[in-house]
């Protein structure tokens, strides 16, 4: 939630910039805010910049590169770059570094627990040092990341990853997730309700069986008196 | 809107909160205790 | 939020006029802020299994003390020696003094301990402390907070006490509520029982604080709601176990040595035992209890936040 706070304003930013510049005179101006957006310390979400009509513009020009990089930053990998470095610009140590943060929310999203091979595979750094100060300066310290590093047993716990931008066929899984989390919420509160109200019977019951035991016992003392 | 789908997804990345044998070791022992102790006040009443 | 305005006169008044003096029974509520409750749960909490001890400030209001704040004190031993705080008397009057150049005007009024895991009650030491306070210092009254069975019951487990003079004899009380004594303090317990009542407690809160705690709460609900007193109390029910052990024990042994002895007295004996037994079976009722409040908490939690998503 934080991290969002955070990058709205530059989201809206961004946003304003990307719609006031259209036609020919514009495509190299977004082209540039591509460029800056990618590059951007605190901005980690893409999705608003990549839904400005007046990007697609930059479809079949010679900077549709840029708009490759923005999709690569929105919903790719490291990994991804690298199998496609030939049709990809090159990136800048600003934007590399960035596209390996949101590697790291990639395979948060799928496991909690993420071995250091794994990440240093992943990332292509050499040694557990490397990586560690990685996550810890440029993941935990953004804040974008909140989680364990477990050195015995070399890996990272994940304890909170931000969200990254969803593509439409992730839309379905997680409506399905919530929709049984609704559904089991639903059944728990009503076997709640009906354990309250078996509770309560109860108590009335044992109320009652006790009322009459003592009368039955008042009977039997002035029957034998 | 973009943001609240990042958040959603987010949470529910979040969760199952804990999922590991020993968290139901544990839990499982612990649900046995509490039914031991009430079997044992159970008995106590009677 | 008029309650917190102190009014010096009326408070003057009172202190000459002393209706406290020819009634006993005069006091019979507290009213304690929740800034001032914060404090000493917090207080108390912190101490551990050791005892605690403090001092509140406030003023009275009619036949109710009401606390606006308290302090901690730096002593130690407040159940081993009477009137433990004699020892910080210098800090209290250092306090206290600050407080009033500070625009702080309420005097002391009560003092506050804790029992950890042995319930809201005046030890023997307790009422010796509290009959001194109260001939030096009246109006004074005693508070007790128990902050181990405040985890395990989920409120907050308090009491608050003024002791009758010693040539008093108190009328027969109604039956206060009951809760489980140890098996060594029950001596203690019931040897001073007679020498104290207990006041009925209320709390308030200012429109700040409301807000304030409401900040508090949407910071830390999520520790809340994580925390578990099947997990962070684990020790204390295992001694409240150990103990009604030992009370059952207790109650057979007595029940066989009354049956072999005389048989006059069967039917007084039987009384006796039956109570006996009957405190024992509600001991362990309410042991149950709250092991099970801990085990649906858990059940629950798994239920939302485990299986479903599984």
């Amino acid at each position: 939630m934080d991290i969002e706070q955070k990058q709205a304003e530059l989201i809206d930013h961004f946003v304003k910039q990307a719609l006031s510049f259209h036609g020919e005179k514009g495509i190299p101006l977004l082209a540039a805010l591509v460029a800056e957006a990618t590059s951007h310390p605190s901005l980690f979400a893409f999705s608003e910049i990549l839904s400005v009509p007046s990007l697609a513009e930059l479809e079949g020009t010679s900077y549709s590169s840029s708009l490759e990089v923005l999709r690569l930053f929105a919903y790719g990998t490291w990994n991804v770059y690298k199998s496609n470095v030939g049709c990809l610009p090159m990136l800048l140590p600003d934007q590399i570094r960035k596209l390996k943060q949101l590697s790291v929310l990639t395979l948060a999203e799928t496991n909690k627990i993420l071995p250091y091979d794994q990440l240093m595979q992943e990332l292509d750094v050499s040694n557990v040092r490397e990586l560690e100060d990685f996550l810890i300066n440029e993941c935990m310290y953004a804040g974008i990341v909140r989680g364990k590093l477990d050195q015995l047993r070399r890996c990272f716990e994940v304890q909170f990853a931000a969200g990254r931008d969803l593509r439409h066929e992730q839309l379905n899984n997680m409506i399905k997730t919530m929709s049984n989390w609704l559904s089991t919420s639903d059944n728990l509160l009503h076997s709640i309700q009906e354990k309250i109200k078996w509770a309560d019977t109860m108590s009335e019951a044992y109320k009652k069986h006790q009322k009459e035991v003592e009368e039955k016992v008042e009977d039997m003392k002035k029957s034998l008196k | 809107d973009n943001s609240l789908l990042r958040q959603v997804s987010s949470l529910l990345r979040r969760l199952p909160a804990i999922e590991s044998e020993k968290f139901q070791d544990d839990f499982l022992m612990e649900f046995n205790d509490t039914l031991l102790v009430t079997y044992l006040a159970m008995f106590t009443n009677c | 939020d008029a309650i917190y305005f102190y009014d010096e006169a009326a408070n003057t008044k009172a202190l000459q006029d002393k209706p406290w003096a020819s009634d006993p029974h005069y006091f019979r509520r507290v009213r304690i802020s929740a800034l001032a409750l914060l404090k000493m749960v917090v207080h108390a909490r912190s101490g551990g299994t050791i005892e605690i001890m403090g001092v509140m400030q406030g003023k009275t209001v009619g036949d109710t003390f009401v606390v606006m704040d308290a302090f901690a004190l730096p002593v130690e031993g407040t159940e081993t020696r009477v009137n433990a705080q004699a020892d910080a008397y210098e800090y209290m009057v250092d306090y206290s003094q600050a407080n009033k150049q500070a625009g702080r005007l309420e005097n002391v009024v009560g003092w506050y301990h804790s029992h950890p895991g042995y319930g809201c009650w005046l030890s023997g030491i307790d009422v010796s402390t509290q009959m001194l306070n109260q001939q030096f210092q009246d109006p004074f009254f005693a508070l007790v907070i128990d902050p181990t069975r405040t985890v395990s019951a989920g409120k907050v487990e308090i009491g608050a006490f003024r002791t009758y003079p010693l040539d008093y004899t108190p009328p027969d009380e109604p039956v206060s509520e009951y809760q489980t004594i140890p098996l060594n303090k029950i001596e203690d317990f019931g040897v001073h029982c007679h020498h104290y009542y207990a006041l009925d407690i209320a709390y308030f809160k200012s429109s700040l604080d409301c807000h304030l705690l409401g900040l508090l709460w949407n910071k830390y609900w999520v520790n809340t709601l994580s925390a578990s007193p099947l997990v962070g109390n684990g020790d204390y029910m295992l001694g409240q176990i150990s103990d009604l052990a030992e009370k059952m024990e207790q109650a057979e042994n007595q029940i066989v040595q009354a049956r072999w002895g005389s048989s006059l007295m069967a039917s007084q004996q039987k009384k006796e035992d039956n109570s006996q037994l009957a405190k024992i079976a509600t001991d362990s009722s309410k042991i149950t209890v709250e092991q099970v409040h801990g085990l649906m908490s858990q059940v629950i939690k798994d239920s939302l936040f485990n299986s479903a998503l599984r």
